[in-house]
């Protein structure tokens, strides 16, 4: 199994963090940061990094794509460009392997399965470049949106926010995944319809571990109270981890190349 | 008593609410919201909100000046422009009365006595945006950043990224309010050595009530826990209100008339 996941999202949004809790391990050091007087002026390149991960004994052979300095420029025009360019460069590489290999090899699967994106909680609605960049990557990828830090919502504003979000989906028509589609069955339409009503999933990230009723679990420790993000009524974390890694893991790997390959060969074959 | 303060920062960073918490009321309703569908294509105008609040007894004037779509653009090259025109246009009304009016009457003053900047919490440092724009402020006003929505960090975070912006305010050399000056006297000086480890402040802002051992206090009730504004264990904003209304009200209304207009004055004269 190989599972190809890209984060998208301004920086100090929780990405690396949550990407560490997803795989329950250190997997990467925070990206995107620099020295005191060392201003971000270009976008950094996208990274690639490998993990061998063992999930409901499974091993998975991980890759987390980071894309740093998205959105965080004065000037962010384009800055999607680089993440788009490399989305499709996988089915560029793919198509060339599938056109030169032998029948029967199989070949290695660099496609962008899953695209995380990071929504800032501000508590008022999608920003632009929010827009710009979902309507694109929704085109040629499976895009899953996530709320970053929803610990910084009460359960009122998260659910105001989220329905303010959901309708700017809708207004968009963004192609977010999973795709309504004869592809699936009934059991499998109903189950995405009500996966659906959780996207996109408010989540809370921790390397740390605190200690909830006896148990160990990670968390966020405040003055105030502890954030588990294994509890379901603290935030929607346990949710995305089943739909990405269980239920739905298969299918953004199929649909990536049913779907979002097909229509990129189609294209480059009519050409 | 006149007092103009002037808030700076993304949508999503609670100015509203936190102007509404330091003058206890529903002073503004949230400036910045679109309707879906309605992207934020241009940066919409400076607003300024009169209000009389009585703060210990006194009664005082209020304006708070919002700077709506601030940073909020894909590409925000020169949103500062329509910020520093502002303020730069109060004194030059100001200089404009000063040399047409009679010696013994009393000018209005709308010239802007404190610009609130408010820092995202990325837990990283402070935004490309955030060095340009407080570089042309610091140069014509009384700047005092504060790292808003303070509840999305721990107290480790917490202290790690003030220190961390700490350190880029001083790589940067600006020149945040209150300076360093011999005009104060030495209680006075040592007062603001004091404060000046404390900013930016680490606010929290609150427009509802919650109950805290027995007391109505404002705050955020969450799943896990409830943050009390109030609370200095919780965040500072009780330090940012007393040094706003309190001990520096008076200091931020004068160094503005003696520090930032004479400047503006001077270069005018000469020119
Ligand atoms: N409140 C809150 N803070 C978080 C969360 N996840 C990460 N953080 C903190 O946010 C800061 C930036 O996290 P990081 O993972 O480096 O963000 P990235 O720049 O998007 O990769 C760190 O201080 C984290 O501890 C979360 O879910 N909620
Ligand atoms: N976590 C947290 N949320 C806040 C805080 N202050 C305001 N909010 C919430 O953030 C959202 C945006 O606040 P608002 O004041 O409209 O922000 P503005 O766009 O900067 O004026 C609302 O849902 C507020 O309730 C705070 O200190 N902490």
């Amino acid at each position: 199994f190989q599972f190809n996941l890209m984060v998208v999202g301004q920086s100090g949004l929780g990405k690396t963090t949550l990407i560490n809790t997803l795989f329950a391990s250190q997997l990467a050091s925070s990206s995107g940061r620099t020295e005191a007087g060392e201003p971000i002026t270009k976008t950094p390149d996208i990274k690639c990094v490998s993990h061998v991960v063992e999930e409901n004994g499974v091993r998975l052979k991980l890759n987390i794509i980071d894309t740093p300095g998205y959105g965080d420029q004065v000037n962010n025009e384009k800055c999607w460009d680089p993440i788009t360019k490399y989305i499709k460069d996988q089915h560029s590489q793919y198509l060339r392997k599938e056109l030169t290999a032998q029948r029967e090899k199989h070949l290695p699967d660099t496609r962008v399965h899953c695209v995380l994106f990071f929504i800032q909680p501000t508590g008022h609605g999608l920003k632009p470049i929010d827009i710009v960049v979902l309507k694109k990557l929704t085109e040629i990828a499976n895009v899953v949106p996530v709320i970053a830090k929803s610990d910084s919502l009460t359960l009122a504003e998260r659910q105001a926010f989220k329905e303010t979000v959901q309708m700017e989906f809708a207004h968009h028509r963004l192609k977010l995944y999973p795709l309504d589609s004869a592809d699936y069955d009934e059991d499998e339409q109903y189950q995405n319809a009500q996966i659906k009503q959780f996207i996109p999933f408010a989540v809370v990230g921790s390397d740390k571990n605190v200690v909830v009723k006896g148990k160990t679990v990670r968390g966020r420790k405040t003055r105030w109270g502890v954030v588990n993000v294994e509890d379901e009524t603290h935030c929607e974390f346990p949710y995305l981890r089943n739909f990405l890694i269980c239920s739905h893991l298969q299918d953004l790997i199929e649909t990536t190349a049913h779907v979002h390959y097909e229509a990129f060969r189609s294209k480059q074959l009519l050409a």
